[in-house]
């Protein structure tokens, strides 16, 4: 049965799409059979493969809203072991349907259901906010990542996030447990960092990734040229800090 | 009459929040009298000023939906010349509610409507998405500054947000105006920021501020001592920046 991980926080731009991405693909460089869904309506993951609307047929609004089955909006990128479902959210109208049709808070818990062994890991790059469509993917995971940029609002948000993840999960989906909070875009020359990197251990013990991800300009190029990191630059220090984050992750597993 | 403008973009942490506390004290030190709503879920401007849920007696939660007049949620936060109103959103229920009660998009330009005289400038934070509060709020506003990092994820969705301002615009607020796209989080160190900027400028012509923000630890540490970076640095580059911001968004005023 393959395992159902969200990457969510409510805070914006903190690295949720590229964590999706870029785990994923290291997942499947370790021979892992990865599905990515997207239920952000920005369509960020069919973007990172430079994917525009003609090349997509169905996504989740199609899954969503006109009910077609999952199998019909599953992508093939061209790459190994990694598929993808974009999200196909054309407009603002289009968007308002999406979340209303995620009213239905298991919704996704059941859409995925019958493919859970088809793949050992399917991963949900969440919008950012706490909405149906976040709901939705937490009553659907086994486990959350929760991206921190070691910066103010991000750190604030990420106290009341806990206390939600807690909230949907008694009442949508007791067995979720929080995979763990990772630190992004963490920039080594800054004092501030290293502070609140220790002040984050301090505080959340066993909660937090050893996997720092650094501040690398290929992570934030890769994606203009439809590529995940570690097909961008396999020697950057960006590709290689998500390759130990996917190694932390299967440790964690076969624990 | 007050300008009414929203600092929107669907793209997550680009410096929406970051703009309308620090243009909005820029005009503030221009003596007009400015009120920031925050018109996103995650509280971010009560935030700014170290506000907790103690401090908040109401919001823009209770003005949606438990309909109490603005002015009872206005926050005198001991700066000159300028006000907010939090958004008072405490949990994931209450997030929910706003949205739906949202689904009237004229609300917030009815509730807005009977204080337009007292402010110079009304400034609306909006949430990353194109849901219901954001919407709200472009049916509100006279005009929209678009915050865009030079970054790919960022630039892919401009094009799409412009064309959704355009759609919200002719259904329900014909005098909608782009007021401008600002670059935000500018790194002059990166060829890649100077090529997009020279990018930009071509293809949005007058649409683009001549002021950039550029990426500054100033500007990120603020907040964490409850201050807008004018009154945190006023030499910093970042409030510079933001003063600048504030004098073209005057001038074009006076055109
Ligand atoms: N480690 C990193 N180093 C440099 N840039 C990064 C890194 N991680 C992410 N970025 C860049 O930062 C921006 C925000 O990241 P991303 O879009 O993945 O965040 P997100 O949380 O998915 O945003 P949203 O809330 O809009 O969905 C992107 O432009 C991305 O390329
Ligand atoms: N010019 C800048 N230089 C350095 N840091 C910045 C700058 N502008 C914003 N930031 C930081 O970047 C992060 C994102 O900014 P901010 O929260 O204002 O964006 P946002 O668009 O409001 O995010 P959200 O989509 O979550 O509402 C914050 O931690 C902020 O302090
Ligand atoms: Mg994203
Ligand atoms: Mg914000």
């Amino acid at each position: 049965m393959g395992k159902i991980i969200a990457i969510a926080s409510q805070k914006g731009g903190v690295g949720k799409t590229t964590t999706a991405i870029n785990l994923g693909v290291s997942l499947a460089i370790f021979q892992k059979r990865i599905l990515v869904i997207d239920m952000d309506p920005q369509g960020s993951i069919a973007e990172s493969f430079l994917l525009n609307e003609f090349d997509i047929r169905y996504g989740m609004f199609d899954v969503f809203v006109k009910k077609i089955p999952l199998a019909s909006a599953v992508t093939d990128i061209g790459l190994e072991n990694f598929e993808i479902v974009p999200s196909n959210v054309r407009n603002e109208e289009d968007e308002v349907e999406l979340y209303t049709s995620a009213f239905h808070i298991k919704l996704l818990r059941n859409v995925i259901a019958p493919y859970r062994d088809l793949y050992d890991y399917i991963i949900l790059d969440c919008p950012p906010n706490l909405g149906t469509l976040t709901m939705n993917s937490l009553a659907a995971a086994q486990s959350v990542i929760i991206p921190v940029q070691c910066e103010f609002y991000s750190l604030k948000s990420l106290g009341k996030f806990l206390k939600s993840v807690s909230n949907i999960g008694s009442k949508f989906n007791s067995e979720i447990q929080i995979e763990g909070v990772l630190l992004t875009m963490f920039d080594k020359r800054l004092k501030k960092s290293h502070e609140i990197a220790e002040e984050m251990s301090k505080s959340l013990k066993n909660l937090i990734f050893n996997t720092k991800i650094p501040r690398n300009s290929k992570i934030s190029e890769a994606p203009s040229f439809g590529k995940p990191v570690a097909l961008f630059d396999i020697n950057s220090i960006g590709a290689i800090s998500y390759l130990h984050l996917a190694e932390e992750v299967l440790r964690k597993e076969n624990k």
